[in-house]
């Protein structure tokens, strides 16, 4: 149980001595790999269960899951012949399921998938990140995904203006985006839209909007 | 212990159903979340730490059908997410953390979040540090059944990015939770372009708008430039629209002619005039009127409560709906159009014969967006025949009911947040 000495909880602050450990070599980086699902370890789908409790799955695995990786991480077919070939073909095995499970990381984080565990990918590994692992990664990668263009081009099923002007609205208490610009003195608007008395003439500004803010 | 946990866990709460993308989600709408007791953070005091946690679970609310609510009382099996910090081995917790550094935070499937007291979390927009905010968001993702997305600018990526101004859900992430819950449905009060005139600092006259929609005793501006409502949004009505009912209006009319320039909400018997320049309602117009007035004083022949309306600037006349009847209101006349009040098939006929609304509409709105009034009820709309559209197919009727269409499929995101996350 912490102790909270001083208000500002300053004493605690220097209690707090352990580090992650940094992932530098090959050895941590595979741990690395294995612990966030980019190696699945020895017969894993076979050692899953059936039931639905996931808890209890994950307090086996869990316990499991440690020592797995810390262990053997090979991929094995289910009815490969365990007994001849093992030493070769694990050799083998292992540093390909290395190289492609760096690969894998390499490509999911943006950089170039050489298999080469250089300077980048030990910086992209040391980052602060979410301990869930990464087993269910989502096909949408930024290859696949045209996601920065997707807004803009949901905006082509709207007659959309072109761009806006924002302004501070101080009685909304924030700084928008706001909708066309309506110029009612400038008879020359490039976006007469309608003609019946319904709308008035819009001509649509070209400055661009500023960032939003919550 | 294990199996003890879980005979209470399965008795107590509804299992997940797993959708049909494969992963888990909650069956419920109204999910409880708790900050455990013993697992408060030695960083942040317990009330920074319990305010970004509502924040957090209000910006998922504010895109997915999901609402939050922070319970400090049911017994702990009752609570859907419970969140805690620890370091080292935590909260009963198998997984490690690994102290400073990598791991910050991590989540469970049965809705446990625990964050590594290890790291240096800070409040938003502390500019240094890990944002508490930015990791609950994205634990909460998990939480929900979202796994990691590599995707810049996704909220699931699993490594941390520093952010240099506040960050909001993008379309995408947006479109992954309403993949495993669903879009945002529900009716409208009202729902309309507000207009005001401002002078630029060239002494230019421009008239700027936004579009609004109004629910209950909260409100929405709806970008449309960017498909979605603002970030933040909803907000209480008394927090915008000073001096309207608090919860909530019928319609909005904006008489919008050479000689008028006016704006009223309708609620029951009564109507208010708004004020642009002092953003409130009048309490006595320029003209000495005092409000609220009674409706059937200021459009006489006009029953109340009404349904909705909205003024048409094509004939100068404002359309009141109430139940199956239309009555046409003759602004410059200050009196009933003739022949009116008539039936809803006969003044917007349809044009596919059994596909209309057959009145008690919820909103009669005119967007310059799309330069279409469209008529709403309940989750869907009826988009009005334009003048466009008759000078391609002169066979539409006049005034006629274009097929329907879903609300939330063309104005997007408008989701409501828990009552008690609403003030935040």
């Amino acid at each position: 149980e912490k102790l909270f000495h001083n208000r500002d909880h300053s004493d605690v602050q220097m209690l707090n001595s352990h580090q992650a450990k940094v992932i530098t070599d090959k050895h941590t980086a595979e741990l690395f790999l294995s612990r966030y699902g980019f190696i699945k370890p020895v017969n894993w789908e076979e050692i899953q269960f059936e039931d639905s409790d996931a808890s209890f799955n994950d307090d086996f695995l869990g316990d499991l899951k440690d020592t797995i990786q810390e262990g053997s991480s090979v991929h094995r077919s289910r009815d490969a012949n365990l007994d001849d070939d093992r030493d070769d073909r694990n050799s083998l095995t292992e540093s390909q399921a290395f190289i492609s499970a760096l690969k894998e990381f390499q490509r999911v984080s943006g950089l170039p998938a050489t298999g080469v565990f250089d300077e980048a990918t030990k910086e992209a590994m040391n980052k602060p990140r979410c301990g869930v692992p990464d087993n269910e990664i989502d096909l949408d990668t930024p290859e696949n995904s045209t996601a920065s263009d997707t807004e803009n081009s949901t905006n082509d099923t709207f007659s959309q203006p072109d761009s806006i002007t924002a302004s501070n609205d101080t009685s909304r208490n924030s700084t928008d985006l706001y909708d066309p610009i309506f110029n009612i003195t400038s008879p020359s608007s490039s976006h007469d839209i309608n003609t019946d008395g319904q709308m008035v003439n819009i001509s649509v500004n070209t400055h661009q909007s500023e960032a939003v803010r919550r | 212990r294990k199996r003890h946990l879980a005979t209470i866990v399965s008795k107590s709460r509804r299992k997940r159903d797993l959708s049909e993308t494969g992963y888990m989600a909650f069956s419920k709408r109204v999910l409880k979340w708790r900050l455990i007791g013993e697992g408060y953070s030695s960083q942040l005091s317990i009330e920074d730490q319990r305010y970004i946690f509502r924040m957090a679970f209000r910006m998922w609310s504010e895109v997915s059908p999901l609402d939050f609510v922070e319970d400090t009382r049911s017994p702990l099996e009752e609570i859907d997410i419970r969140l805690g910090f620890g370091t080292g081995r935590h909260l009963g917790c198998n997984q490690r953390f690994d102290g400073t550094g990598q791991e910050f935070a991590h989540a469970w499937f049965l809705g446990d979040i625990h964050f590594d007291d290890d790291e240096h979390f800070t409040a938003p927009n502390a500019g240094s540090g890990i944002s508490l905010l930015k990791v609950a968001v994205h634990e909460i993702g998990h939480v929900l059944g979202l796994p990691h997305i590599y995707r810049s600018g996704s909220i699931m990526q699993p490594s941390y990015l520093p952010q240099d101004s506040g960050f909001e859900m993008d379309w995408m992430d947006r479109k992954a939770i309403q993949h495993l819950y669903g879009g945002c449905k529900g009716r409208f009060n009202t729902a309309f372009d507000w207009i005001r005139k401002e002078k630029t600092p060239y002494g230019e006259v421009v008239i700027r708008f936004n579009t609004y929609f109004m629910r209950d005793g909260w409100y929405w501006l709806y970008e449309n430039r960017n498909n979605r409502t603002r970030y933040g949004d909803p907000v209480a009505l008394q927090v915008g629209w000073r001096g309207i009912p608090m919860d909530g209006v019928d319609a909005y009319v904006h008489v919008w002619s050479r000689k008028r320039d006016a704006i009223y909400f309708f609620k029951g018997a009564h109507f208010w005039r708004y004020d642009n320049e002092n953003d409130q309602a009048y309490r006595q117009d320029p003209e000495g009127h005092r409000y609220p007035k009674l409706i059937s004083e200021g459009f006489p022949g006009v029953v109340s409560p009404i349904d909705t309306a909205f003024y048409d600037r094509r004939d100068s006349r404002i359309y009141f709906f109430r139940n199956t009847l239309v009555y046409a209101f003759n602004v410059e006349a200050n009196s009933l159009a003739r022949g009116f009040p008539k039936n809803i098939r006969d003044v917007f006929p349809p044009v596919v014969s059994r596909d209309h609304p057959d009145g008690n509409i919820d909103a009669a709105y005119f967007s310059y967006t799309h330069n279409a009034i469209f008529l709403l009820k309940g989750t869907r709309f009826w988009q009005v025949v334009g003048s466009r559209d008759r000078w391609r197919r002169p066979f539409l009727p006049r005034n006629g009911l274009l097929p329907h269409k879903e609300v939330d499929q063309h104005w997007f995101d408008i989701c409501n947040v828990h009552p008690t996350a609403l003030k935040l």
